[in-house]
């Protein structure tokens, strides 16, 4: 028996994601324009700008600390999570601070996660 | 009829980080 069934199986090459407009994409095959089309169907979430500002070890054993500024409000937001987490820079696709992890696990094509990367993330819509 | 495989399907937003600010600065 392996001992992987922990992994997210959403990132493995191959996973198939649905997103908001209901089409079907490889995870793999997924660009900038998915993420920012979804975003603006479904109600209530928003895509943020979220740039790499520090990448550390972190306090937890095998895991990175990343430090981001999120959104036009520049508010400071860190993370951890393992190095072979892919993240998805505009413009590039998935990075992550250990491509070479993420090949290995997931068999999916990474970039190296760097500081100055404006990753994708999501928030709540706050309603005006 | 056939029985449809069950293929799992993520959902988009499960791709991708929820990074809300827990206080402001």
């Amino acid at each position: 028996a392996h001992s992987q069934s922990h992994l997210p199986s959403h990132f493995m090459k191959g996973a198939i994601i649905q997103l908001a407009t209901g089409e079907l994409k490889r995870v793999e095959d997924l660009q900038t324009q998915d993420f920012v089309r979804s975003a603006e169907v479904s109600g209530g979430l928003k895509i943020d700008s979220s740039t790499v500002v520090d990448i550390q070890e972190s306090p937890w054993q095998g895991f990175v600390t990343l430090h981001f500024v999120v959104g036009e409000q520049q508010s400071k937001v860190s993370i951890d999570v393992p190095p072979e987490h892919p993240f998805f820079v505009y413009g590039q696709g998935w990075s992550s601070c250990s491509p070479e992890r993420t090949n290995r696990l997931f068999s999916l094509s990474c970039h190296r996660l760097q500081v100055g990367d404006v990753c994708i993330s999501i928030s709540l819509q706050s309603l005006n | 009829n056939v029985e449809p495989r069950s293929v799992a399907v993520f959902p988009w937003h499960s791709l991708v980080p929820f990074l809300a600010p827990s206080q402001p600065d």
